[in-house]
């Protein structure tokens, strides 16, 4: 994983570094300090090695910590794990923040969309039903309309 | 330069949440 | 041309360019802080062995011959360290898409096709607008035929009460009681002139 690769790296660079700075290079430009005082060359230069490499590994930690990295690394490496499947290239920002804020909207237009097809039709059948009655209604006007005009001829 | 970079993907990260939350209300209250 | 990426900013919430120079000023920092405290112990150290004829400008050419060294496999480590963390690390491959944008994967809408779906949504709404005004206009005629059916029924009512107040006394439809009663209402106009004339 991310994390592991990360601690690896670090890890091999201290290393080639300490052996950049190996005993040897150091007494060769420390010469006459080393004629002189071989056993305090060789504890200086292992406290300086030790403390750079205990500094540097302390400072990875804090960074570490303050990015959160251990599990800022594993999510990613579950985000990379999930679109193994993914051939092209994937979406990404287009620079244009309303275009891309609006696909957010997609999904919730299509319900909404979906909402008012349902509020439509269910509106649709309802009118449908009080427009039968209203028909009815007419119907049932015009007949008793008929009635009367024949109650009325028969009266003239 | 590294500063406008944060600020623009942390807003590219946060908003579409944040229009989100008044876009769908409004959809809502439309609805309703 | 720098390439800002910030597709790895908006995941990490940092530039992994600027975590990697703060780890390498970072290092440098203690590399030098180390040299420093390597020299001053080693001055400390002959300060006491004074006839030894290493003067102290000869300590700092050796701690900077060392430290130049040091400094430049410092650097080409550094450089490749940085190239491996900034490519395999602290990157995004190009096929992946982080979670917060997995809605454009699922709904890659063009800027026509969102354009077209809000104009259907806003079609959509202009015809429940015009439903729900036709069921108030039928809800409307409803309440009004109400009205008029039973102001029609009233009429009706009158007539057929008619009808049955012939039925009734005379025993017969409306039409033959007519017929009944028009010679005896002709005969009471024929009295009442008579006696009209008489009394005048």
């Amino acid at each position: 994983g991310r994390a592991q690769l990360f601690s690896t790296v670090v890890d091999t660079f201290l290393e080639k570094l300490v052996a950049a700075g190996s005993y040897q290079r150091f007494a060769n430009c420390y010469r006459s300090f080393c004629k002189l005082q071989p056993e305090l060359t060789k504890s200086i230069h292992n406290q300086f090695v030790s403390q750079l490499q205990e500094s540097i590994k302390a400072e990875i930690q804090e960074v570490m910590e303050e990015g959160n990295l251990e599990v800022v690394l594993n999510s990613l490496d579950k985000i990379v794990e999930e679109a193994k499947s993914q051939e092209e290239p994937a979406w990404r920002p287009s620079g244009i923040p309303a275009e891309d804020a609006r696909s957010s909207l997609v999904p919730y237009l299509l319900k909404h969309r979906a909402y008012l097809l349902r509020a439509l039709r269910n509106k649709e059948e309802e009118n449908k039903k009080v427009a039968e009655s209203v028909l009815a209604g007419r119907g049932r006007i015009s007949e008793l309309q008929q009635q009367i005009q024949a109650h009325k001829r028969a009266w003239q | 330069f590294d500063k406008v970079i944060v600020m623009t993907t942390t807003k590219r990260k946060q908003w579409p949440r944040k229009i989100l939350i008044h876009a769908v209300q409004a959809l809502k209250a439309e609805q309703e | 041309s720098v390439n800002p990426m910030a597709y790895e900013a908006q995941f990490f919430g940092f530039t992994p360019q600027t975590c990697m120079l703060r780890v390498y000023a970072a290092f440098q920092d203690y590399l030098f802080d180390m040299m420093l405290v390597v020299e001053t112990v080693i001055l400390k150290k002959l300060e006491g062995l004074s006839e030894c004829g290493i003067s102290p400008l000869h300590i700092r050419k050796s701690t900077e011959k060392f430290l130049l060294f040091l400094q430049e496999n410092f650097d080409e480590l550094f450089g490749k360290m940085e190239e491996m963390l900034l490519q395999l690390v602290l990157n995004i491959p190009k096929n992946v898409l982080l979670p917060e944008d997995k809605v454009h994967k699922d709904y890659p809408y063009s800027k026509e096709q969102f354009q077209a779906l809000q104009d259907e949504i806003h079609q959509l709404q202009e015809q429940y607008k015009a439903e729900v005004s036709a069921g108030q206009a039928l809800r409307a005629e409803l309440e009004e035929q109400k009205v008029v059916q039973a102001e029609l029924e009233k009429i009706l009512q009158c007539f057929v009460g008619l009808e049955n107040i012939c039925r009734e006394h005379w025993n017969c439809s409306f039409r033959e009681s007519f017929a009944f009663l028009t010679p005896s209402l002709k005969k009471l106009q024929d009295k009442l002139k008579d006696v009209e004339e008489k009394s005048k």
